[in-house]
């Protein structure tokens, strides 16, 4: 069966690098992939695709017939990715977006089942009914949060995992994208622990990462020997095994400012 | 005639302590201010009223009658606050609840009508039908963006300039709140001058902002005599005697690039 896996966590937390590079890993084990960039910046596919794709908002509102191949895009080792792009600025609901960009997509094309992996990549800064989305229509099955060790992304973590749980949704996981904070390790991992879930990856900050970045490519393709892609995928093999996902228990906000004070 | 700002920028640029601080600026020099605290994360009026103070949708949630004194809070100088609070996780829409939530102060308080100066707090990341509520609803008279010279707080500075001009609405300003990045200065400068704005406020980055923070209050009250306390009276005044606000020229996203990688 098809794994619907959602990656939420703050914006600039590194959301879609990581998903990028997951989604790299697995294509390498022979998984078929579809990537679902649900971030309005658009930015999830250019490391695998080698260059920004058009988004499928875009296409709606110009209008015309669209076709699968206008809006699915083939990138490393055959995955396969789409943008679902933003509202208009101002107007539009981000989360009705996601909606309408899936139901499109199932009606142009087959992607959607003809792989292993979906993965979609979701940003946490709001967790609203609209970005809740992909669970809510019942696509998603487990998701992970990515965070650092700082405030402001557990705060996202937090209010990520409060979604999750009114949405009767498992966390299969908890990933720390380090920015080199002090204790960071200890500390995601017992915010990990206390939400009733587990640290499933600790990427440390690697300028590689930045360098193939620049390059349009992952890790994964960029500088395959490296220790860094083999952390990619090393997350790759947890994330296709299966944890034992779990609803989460959100921490209070007093709490989650003293495990930030320690 | 009350003057309506709204402060937009993304999540942890230093919306709230800009805020904070020009509301208590204000009120030393005898205006009257009003602090609506529109992110979710309802830290809008910490510093101003000492402590945190309950969300107008709780208490909506919580039923039950509610009064004037249960959801209006005097701080420093009499600074009236109010925080929105968020969405229910997953769940609401965070622009809804803004709208309901100045709907129902209207019916139970003259806070709205008894000021001078009504300052929305405003988070940035999404630019949705939601978040611009209070510029649909005709309530915001001007916005000001903050941001810093980073690409990330630029690229949701150049969202809301996309949403403004679909609102048709002006902007004020554009406000650098330092990261101490390098350039900075020329950077914001020319974002601003490109959108049609200017540069109104260059706010150093200052440890004594923190000190104060830990000790909930503003900068203003904390240390009236410091260099950072003069940054925000200057912007203070800035804001009430009224810049020409205009409808922002949003830049294209290969120019945004091009800017910060100078
Ligand atoms: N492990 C890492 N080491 C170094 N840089 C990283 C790492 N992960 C992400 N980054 C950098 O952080 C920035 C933000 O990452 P991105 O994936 O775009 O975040 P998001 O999708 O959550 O907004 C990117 O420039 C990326 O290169
Ligand atoms: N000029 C400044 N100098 C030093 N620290 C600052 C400054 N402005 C904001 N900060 C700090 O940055 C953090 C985020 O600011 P905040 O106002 O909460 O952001 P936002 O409301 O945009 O999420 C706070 O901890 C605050 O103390
Ligand atoms: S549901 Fe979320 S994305 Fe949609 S309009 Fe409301 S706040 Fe914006
Ligand atoms: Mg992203
Ligand atoms: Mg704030």
């Amino acid at each position: 069966s098809i794994k619907h896996v959602a990656i939420y966590g703050k914006g600039g937390i590194g959301k879609s690098c990581t998903a990028s590079n997951i989604a790299a890993a697995c294509a390498d084990e022979g998984h078929r992939v579809l990537v679902v960039g649900c971030d309005p910046k658009s930015d999830s596919s250019i490391t695998l695709v080698g260059h920004r794709i058009p988004t499928m908002m875009e296409l709606i509102q110009g209008g015309g017939e669209i076709k699968e191949e206008d809006v699915v895009f083939q990138g490393y080792k055959g995955v396969r990715c789409i943008e679902v792009g933003g509202p208009e600025p101002g107007v539009g609901c981000a989360g009705r977006g996601i909606i309408v960009a899936i139901d499109f997509l199932r009606k142009v094309s087959k992607a959607m089942e003809e792989v292993d992996l979906v993965l979609y990549d979701v940003p946490g800064d709001i967790v609203c009914g609209g970005f809740s989305a992909p669970i809510r229509k019942g696509l998603v099955s487990q998701a992970y949060i990515i965070t650092s060790g700082e405030y402001m992304p557990l705060y996202a973590g937090n209010n990520i995992s409060k979604g999750l749980k009114r949405l009767n949704t498992p966390l299969a996981g908890v990933i720390c994208n380090s920015r080199e904070a002090a204790g960071e390790r200890e500390i995601v991992e017992s915010f990990a622990r206390e939400l009733g879930s587990r640290l499933v990856a600790f990427i440390p900050k690697d300028p590689i990462v930045q360098e193939c970045e620049r390059r349009a490519v992952t890790a994964i393709e960029g500088a395959p020997d490296s220790k860094i892609a083999e952390v990619y995928r090393a997350l790759a093999r947890e994330i296709m095994s299966g944890a034992e996902p779990r609803v989460p228990k959100p921490l209070s906000d007093e709490r989650l400012l003293e495990l930030t004070r320690t």
